[in-house]
């Protein structure tokens, strides 16, 4: 299963 | 990135300043509740695990590191500093902010887009953010007179997470599949929690009095 994308809020 | 949320992180970041501010120059923390200062330092703890790991850009990691550095830096000033310690009211900072990280550590165990460690622990930080403020909104209502600063302080922490909600209501129309309902009911209630902060800041800003929270 695809990695979850990155948190790219703060 | 979008204006929202570029102006929701620069207010986060104007929010620290004013406390570094208030702190490093008149070497006081009067009003400032040091339980939320260090609920805030577990809230960064805990939603910056992937610092080091996921490099998003410059940007997101220097924030990271200015809110981890400065959020740790208030609490080592609260707790440690010799002048800054003695204007710490311990009696009136009372609110048991102990109750609240583990109801909200249970609730991520319980609630959360995926369960493995890492996840459980940023949502834990949402939740936990949505609720650090308490203790220093209790704090306000028991300290009469609340200096500017102080007051600053918390209308700019009110107001960064307002501005993320535009940022998230912009990205959802902006963004397919862009739907976190964890992130936006912890970012909603948050933002509710300082309502009757606004109402009196502003009414204080409008009548140009004093700000004061009624007991």
């Amino acid at each position: 299963n695809p990695k979850p994308p990155p948190k790219d809020e703060l | 990135m979008n204006i929202f949320r570029f102006a929701g992180d620069m207010t986060h970041l104007a929010s620290v300043l004013v406390l570094l501010l208030k702190i490093h120059t008149i070497k006081s923390c009067a009003g400032i509740s040091l339980k939320t200062q260090e609920l805030y330092a577990l809230v960064f703890a805990t939603r910056y695990l992937d610092l080091f790991t996921d490099y998003i850009s410059l940007y997101n990691t220097l924030m990271k590191l200015i809110f981890l550095g400065s959020s740790f830096s208030i609490v080592w000033y609260i707790r440690y500093h010799k002048i800054v310690r003695r204007s710490y009211d311990k009696d009136q900072d009372t609110f048991r902010h102990y109750f609240l990280v583990l109801p909200c550590l249970l609730l991520a165990l319980l609630i959360n887009e995926k369960f493995t460690f890492r996840e459980v622990m940023w949502t834990f930080s949402l939740y936990l953010e949505a609720v650090a403020i308490l203790p220093q909104l209790v704090l306000l209502q028991r300290t009469r007179n609340i200096d500017n600063l102080t007051g600053q302080y918390v209308f700019l922490l009110g107001a960064y997470r307002a501005l993320y909600i535009l940022n998230w209501i912009y990205r959802y129309f902006t963004e397919p599949h862009y739907v976190h309902w964890i992130t936006w009911i912890s970012g909603l209630v948050q933002t509710l929690l300082y309502a009757d902060f606004f109402y009196y800041y502003f009414q204080s800003w409008k009548n140009n009095v004093k700000l004061e929270l009624p007991a």
